[in-house]
């Protein structure tokens, strides 16, 4: 069987917000080390992974593997009925048909229950090799929400290009272009503002743009995001989840033919 | 013309 009890349950409550508009349903793979996710959105352009060490949880317990198999809109629902300071505990038992959640707030003058159904989901997974990226850029992720939703306003596509100077995002739309150029911080100051650009050869790549306004609304989880990219790969982008796991996901670029 | 690459071009399935 599986217990979690998540001290932070709105961590999961972030997570789950982050994902809904790229995943309708998804396996949540549940081993003795953790909790992981991987589910690509339905036009098969973009992958999110997620990596929930059993650290992030106080007490975690799986006996066995354990595969959860999540609506993830329902999960939404659910997870609106707890509040933001609650405790979180999921507990699914073999054969596991039924997910029950429990919310409780640090008053622990509440206990609600849900019980929600789960499904059998034919989940196609991939291998993603590791990469040597050429160029790998982390910078404050309300900056990087922010130049997305920007760019969007311009352009279906913003390309990113990477070189020594700094990082610059552009957009060229029928009624107009623009462009966001971040110099690359001083390496005194690393603040979660700072942008840092590890550059093994300087790197352009287009992306559709509405999928990155729907990755950055993982901001919350994390103040930096890393973008690494190695052309013509697919763009990784990570927030990490203090010190037990990360959110990733992988973009398809655009190309021109 | 630009064109969307899918993932399945560049990652394999398991």
């Amino acid at each position: 069987m599986l217990e979690a009890r998540l001290p932070q349950g709105a961590v999961l409550k972030k997570i789950v917000d982050a994902i809904k508009e790229i995943v309708s349903d998804a396996n949540f793979d549940c081993t003795d080390s953790g909790i992981t996710l991987q589910a690509m959105d339905s036009s098969h352009v973009a992958l999110v992974s997620l990596l929930l060490t059993s650290e992030a949880f106080d007490p975690y317990r799986c006996d066995r593997n354990l595969t959860l198999g999540i609506n993830i809109k329902t999960l939404v629902q659910i997870l609106k009925c707890s509040g933001n300071d609650d405790v979180i505990t999921l507990r699914a038992e073999e054969p596991a048909d039924t997910l029950a959640l429990v919310f409780e707030p640090p008053s622990l003058e509440r206990i609600s229950e849900y019980e929600m159904k789960l499904m059998d989901i034919d989940n196609e997974r991939l291998e993603i090799p590791d990469t040597a990226y050429h160029a790998e850029i982390t910078m404050a992720a309300s900056e990087f929400q922010r130049i997305c939703r920007d760019m969007q306003t311009l352009s279906e596509s913003v390309t990113i290009e990477a070189t020594k100077e700094g990082v610059k995002f552009s957009a060229e739309g029928e009624l107009g272009s623009g462009s966001v150029t971040l110099k690359q911080g001083g390496s005194i100051d690393s603040s979660a503002e700072t942008t840092t650009i590890e550059l093994v050869q300087p790197t352009t790549q287009t992306f559709s743009v509405k999928y990155l306004v729907n990755f950055s609304k993982s901001t919350s989880l994390a103040g930096q995001v890393r973008l690494a990219m190695t052309a013509p790969l697919p763009m990784l982008v990570e927030y990490k989840i203090s010190d037990c796991g990360h959110l990733r996901f992988f973009l398809a670029p655009k190309i021109d033919d | 013309v630009v064109l969307q690459c899918l993932l399945r071009g560049f990652f394999q399935n398991v």
